[in-house]
């Protein structure tokens, strides 16, 4: 039996370099529990559809990740959020983006998959689709951390500086080609 | 971006990719972690892939399927086709970012080319490892 989980959890605008003690500890217990609560389902005979479903959820549900609580926010000040999910079995498929009220994306997309005669939702529509699958719906509000509000507060600078720098014409150049990690996702 | 994948007692493997995208973006952008194949992907007969990224690149490079590919059609094993994809081919055309797949065999493997990578890893045996790159 080779049974096996395997996660990612990116932080997006959280870099090594900038991790302090504390803050590696509370991600190392997040991504552990991801791992613990996808391995309970695999190690009772479960599928693999349940076990990474349940871990994309704990990690949707932790402050710490780019993803459901927690995720970044758009230029507009709004978290929206995209999920994919994909069974190896039969090759179904599912997925939702720009979605801004369905409180764990990945149940969403996954009741795209199982659910629906389709692959993809977008918006509204998928969160009026989630919603009539009894999936949570939350408002917005609920998505919002403060670290990653000052994080947009902090892009938004960058922008302004690119467009300072944007008169100058070598400076402003090399600046934005040598900033690529200021993508921040 | 978060993600799992995963391989069952059954032989099935599936992939789950969840994101709020990136900071700032404007006009509805939307990455690669929903589109399938370019972030997510899964087969029996090869491989389940999660992405996190620059998903423009992801997105271009077909990502995830084309290590499914590699690997059905060309008989390459999952941690070649994968660092071929994900250390050359991304790369090449000014991406960066990383994956997670494992194989119908549970080999898995976790290539990455830029800082911020968080991964954890947990066997049948129950040991859990976690690490933060």
């Amino acid at each position: 039996n080779k049974y096996v989980l395997v996660i990612h959890g990116g932080a997006g605008t959280i870099l090594k370099s900038k991790m302090t003690p504390e803050k590696e500890k509370a991600y190392k217990e997040a991504l552990t529990l991801a791992l613990k609560n996808g391995y309970a389902i695999l190690q009772k005979g479960g599928s693999s559809l349940d076990a990474v479903t349940a871990a994309v959820t704990v990690m949707e549900d932790s402050p710490l990740f780019n993803a459901g609580k927690g995720a970044v926010f758009t230029n507009e000040g709004r978290n929206e959020l995209d999920a994919a999910i994909m069974s190896g079995k039969d090759q179904a498929a599912g997925a939702v983006a720009g979605v801004t009220t369905i409180r764990n994306p990945i149940l969403a997309a996954r009741a795209v998959m199982e659910k629906s005669n389709h692959v993809m939702m977008v918006g509204a529509g998928a969160e009026k689709f989630a919603a009539s699958q009894g999936i949570k719906i939350v408002d917005p509000s609920y998505f919002y951390t403060e670290e990653r509000w000052r994080g947009l507060q902090n892009a938004k600078k960058e922008d302004s500086l690119k467009m300072e720098l944007d008169h100058g014409s070598k400076k402003s150049k090399a600046y934005l080609f040598t900033n690529k990690d200021n993508k921040f996702g | 971006t978060v993600g799992a994948v995963a391989l069952d007692q059954h032989g099935n493997l599936a992939a789950a990719t969840s994101t709020g995208g990136m900071t700032n973006k404007k006009y509805g952008r939307v990455g690669d972690a929903p589109i399938i194949g370019a972030g997510t992907y899964a087969n029996n007969e090869t491989c389940a892939v999660s992405c996190t990224g620059w998903g423009e690149y992801f997105i271009r490079v077909v990502v995830a399927k084309t290590i499914s590919d590699m690997m059905e059609f060309g008989n390459r094993s999952l941690s070649d086709a994968a660092n071929e994809v994900m250390m050359k081919r991304v790369p090449a055309l000014g991406g960066d970012g990383g994956l997670i797949a494992v194989d119908k065999n549970g080999n898995y493997t976790m290539p990455f080319n830029t800082e911020g990578m968080y991964r954890g890893v947990v066997k049948a045996d129950g040991s859990i490892v976690v690490e933060i790159y």
